[in-house]
């Protein structure tokens, strides 16, 4: 589950391109960014 | 040099050195030879023995710090392989297993199948994190064995992304920065003498491959192929260091003048770039210290598989200490004593081998059943007292049967495949796959010389595979 990850990810819109056309969703990223 | 004959791991084939030039310039090509190479396979990776050490045990190693984020669950998005219906196909695979920089991937769509799962290198620019085949304009396209399994893969893999865990967009640029090393090709160091490890020596640094420095001395004959250490390494030291602490160094008069000056060229690695030497809250409190002639117990520099009796020869500056193997052959030239700080690791107080069951050697000439009791009565010497010794053992996650990647510290060129074979506390026993014990290396777990599986392919360094068939000693 999310929440045994910690507090390290941070929810982000990632935009997915697929051959039926675009889309976004809610995805969780490691906050390595920081 | 050395007071035993230790047969050392060899590679099959050993590469041409590039002859020294007198003015230690950097060779025109890398001396690492990637022809060869072993690579963890997926027998190996996946027998159902095989554990690696995890990345976060590791604090020298690239990424080290976020590994306990990548688990699996995560989502990445990779070529499709032959399993793409165009040659340069993307698709977003799970991530099933990780060993090391290593993930065990399984395409979406292909649920309890693993009949097509692949192992990358999570840190190799063949695995994206979700959303960057869009930044790219690339459609994601399904491998051909599931095509036909959905009408509308738009649906699923919005079903199946959403919630989920990816890398971070700048993830790649994260895993550059982390394996920049802080030396370049051209800087002046210190470094113990390979041929002589009671003396430094001046080199330069001639090429640096996953923050493993090449170092060609100075005034080495055109045959001389130099030496590896890591950038952390205790044995490499700024320009001026042995005169500081007051350790012999072979050097050139020009060479001592600048030491005494002080004026140093831009090509004098500064201070500020070595491995600050750990000292524990409790190390200036004490009022004790090491002396000459205190006995204590150390891992001999010259054959890592042996913890043997040995005496401090010589206290410098800075709290380090010159060490002498009491098994060492006498010839009172003290070219055999080495250098440890007095928090090293490597040394340990009496009665630590017998305390952790580990075999100590005794004193060159010593008879029957080993006794410090005797043995500092019959030498009229003091045991160093244990309160002197740098003893923290964190909670640091090696276990028997690990798998990783060591440096063979006889001939440190070598990064070879290993398992952890004995914990002891904060010591660890390296023993190399294939080789007989009598190649064992103890090391500590903060060793920069250990490395997580898959290192060597991350970094562009050889790696020696297993022997299979070990010689006798």
């Amino acid at each position: 589950s999310i929440a045994s990850v910690g507090q390290k990810w941070e929810q982000k819109q990632v935009q997915i391109k697929t051959l039926e056309g675009e889309f976004s969703v809610t995805m969780w990223s490691s906050g390595v960014d920081e | 040099s050395k007071p035993s004959q230790v047969v050392q791991p060899q590679p099959p084939t050993v590469p041409p050195e590039p002859v020294a030039s007198p003015n230690c310039l950097p060779p025109p090509e890398s001396t690492v030879d990637l022809e060869g190479t072993f690579s963890w396979s997926v027998s190996y990776l996946e027998d159902s023995n095989f554990k690696a050490v995890p990345v976060s045990c590791f604090r020298h190693a690239p990424m080290s710090e976020c590994w306990e984020q990548m688990s699996a669950g995560m989502k990445v998005e990779v070529a499709c392989g032959e399993e793409g219906v165009t040659k340069d196909a993307f698709w977003v695979a799970t991530v099933v297993a990780i060993a090391g920089y290593k993930a065990k991937l399984r395409f979406e769509g292909f649920v309890e199948d693993s009949s097509k799962d692949i192992w990358v290198d999570l840190c190799s620019e063949e695995v994206h994190p979700v959303g960057w085949c869009a930044t790219q304009g690339r459609p994601l396209i399904p491998p051909r064995t599931i095509q036909h399994k959905y009408r509308d893969w738009k649906e699923f893999l919005m079903r199946r992304l959403t919630g989920a865990r990816t890398l971070p967009t700048n993830f790649m640029s994260r895993v550059v920065e982390s394996q920049k090393s802080r030396f370049r090709p051209g800087l002046n160091v210190e470094v113990v003498d390979k041929n002589r490890i009671a003396q430094m020596r001046v080199a330069t640094v001639t090429e640096v491959v996953g923050k493993r420095l090449h170092l060609r001395y100075h005034g080495a004959p055109p045959d001389d192929n130099g030496f590896w250490c890591h950038e952390d390494a205790p044995i490499i030291h700024p320009v001026g260091w042995s005169r500081e602490v007051g350790h012999e160094i072979v050097a050139s008069q020009s060479y001592h003048e600048k030491c005494i000056s002080g004026t140093y060229d831009p090509n004098d690695a500064p201070p500020e770039l070595f491995a600050i030497t750990p000292i524990p809250s409790n190390f200036h409190s004490s009022k004790m210290n090491f002396s000459e002639g205190m006995k204590l117990e150390a891992i001999d520099p010259l054959n890592l598989s042996a913890i043997c009796v040995a005496t401090v020869m010589k206290v410098l500056h800075n709290n380090y200490l010159m060490i002498r193997i009491d098994s060492y052959e006498s010839d009172n030239t003290c070219s055999d004593w080495f250098c440890y700080h007095a928090t090293s690791p490597c040394i340990f107080p009496a009665g630590f081998c017998e305390m952790n069951n580990i075999t100590l050697t005794p004193p060159r000439g010593y008879e029957g059943q080993f006794s410090w009791f005797l043995y500092l009565k019959k030498t009229q010497a003091t045991a160093a007292p244990p309160a002197l010794f740098y003893r923290e053992v964190p909670s640091h996650g090696f276990e028997e049967g690990m798998a990783l990647e060591s440096a063979d510290l006889m001939d440190p060129r070598l990064v070879c495949v290993a398992k952890v074979k004995q914990v002891k506390g904060r010591l660890l026993k390296v023993h190399f796959d294939g080789w007989e014990s009598d190649f064992d290396q103890w090391i500590d777990y903060h060793s920069p010389d250990i490395y997580p599986v898959g290192w060597c392919d991350m970094s562009g360094y050889r790696l020696e595979g297993p022997k299979s068939q070990a010689p006798k000693r």
